[in-house]
């Protein structure tokens, strides 16, 4: 799964995930990337969400609404918000993955309860890729 | 400016174990280009939108990457390809699934996003409304990578021990125990 996520210079928030899927999948097996909130979300008020990792569990916890909805409900930050969605709920439930996630303010979290997640973000012209933890 | 661009290529077992130095070459440098193509954008005034579809066109070239060429194998041994794009200032959003011949699927999602009332379309009905629109269409070998190949084969060897081993065990072969959910390539 490849994701990508924005904020541009009329401060306006944007998301999008594209994936295989899951090896071996079966029955029209969908994950969680081409459903709104649970891999893939983006409002202007809050952050800018794709995620990553085991489509099932993501789409049991709206995980990329999830985050949005703790910074507008509970006033999270985005680091906070994202890091309770994914180091802490889904991990509870046996999900493994990440996401990466934009506020409207620039700030970026990219938690990960896997082994590795490919990730990267670029802000002021200085690019930063990772691969482990 | 606060313009900032996030990426990412999928998560799992990933470890220097499993990694040779050029793999991790490798990588990082689609990751770069990924993050310039979209910053780029953004740097000359593009939208948010322009930058994250773009971002994730290059992901979905590269083989290296489960999107696009290089996506993982369904166990019918084709390529099924899903994608989903959301526009954080107005909300709309759109979305595909089980897309074997669209080029960049994250274009599709867009499409159906600005191009139609619908959130999501799938399958043939999905395809055909990208071909509407003037999207690449490309044939589902295209996708078809022999390391992504390779690693179902590798699972159906799995999964055939376990329904043998069922199989032994209890006197009768179990379906349930032909899917293996915990295998993950994301």
């Amino acid at each position: 799964t490849v994701g990508a996520v924005a904020l541009d210079a009329y401060g306006n928030l944007a998301a999008a995930t594209s994936t295989g899927g899951m090896t071996n999948k079966r029955y029209g097996r969908v994950g969680d990337v081409p459903i709104i909130g649970a891999g893939t979300y983006a409002d202007n008020n809050t952050c800018a969400v794709s995620a990553t990792g085991h489509g099932e569990y993501f789409i049991r916890s709206v995980v990329a609404h999830d985050i949005a909805a703790l910074m507008e409900y509970k006033g999270y930050s985005l680091k906070k918000a994202a890091d309770e969605v994914v180091m802490n709920k889904l991990v509870k439930r046996g999900g493994e993955g990440g996401v990466i996630a934009i506020d409207k303010n620039g700030n970026v979290a990219m938690p990960f309860n896997s082994a590795g997640m490919y990730r990267g973000y670029i802000k002021k012209g200085k690019a930063e890729v990772a691969i482990y933890k | 400016s606060k313009i900032t661009l996030v990426i990412h290529g999928g998560a799992g077992t990933i470890t220097k174990a499993n990694m040779t130095p050029e793999k991790e070459k490798a990588y990082k440098e689609v990751l770069n280009q990924a993050l310039k193509t979209g910053y780029a954008i953004l740097e000359k005034g593009g939208t948010s939108l322009d930058a994250v579809e773009a971002t994730v066109r290059v992901m979905e070239d590269s083989p290296l990457f489960n999107a696009g060429k290089g996506a993982v194998f369904t166990n019918e041994g084709k390529n099924e390809l899903d994608a989903a794009i959301m526009d954080g200032k107005t909300g709309k959003a759109g979305a595909v699934a089980s897309l074997t011949t669209v080029k960049n699927p994250i274009s599709a999602a867009r499409a159906v996003m600005e191009k139609s009332e619908h959130v999501m379309l799938i399958g043939k009905g999905a395809e055909q409304f990208a071909k509407e629109k003037g999207l690449e269409i490309v044939d589902p070998s295209y996708f078809r990578t022999e390391t992504r190949y390779q690693q179902l084969q590798k699972l159906k060897e799995k999964e055939g021990d376990k329904t043998k081993l069922d199989h032994d065990s209890t006197g009768t072969s179990s379906n349930e125990n032909i899917f293996v959910e915990g295998e993950k390539f994301g």
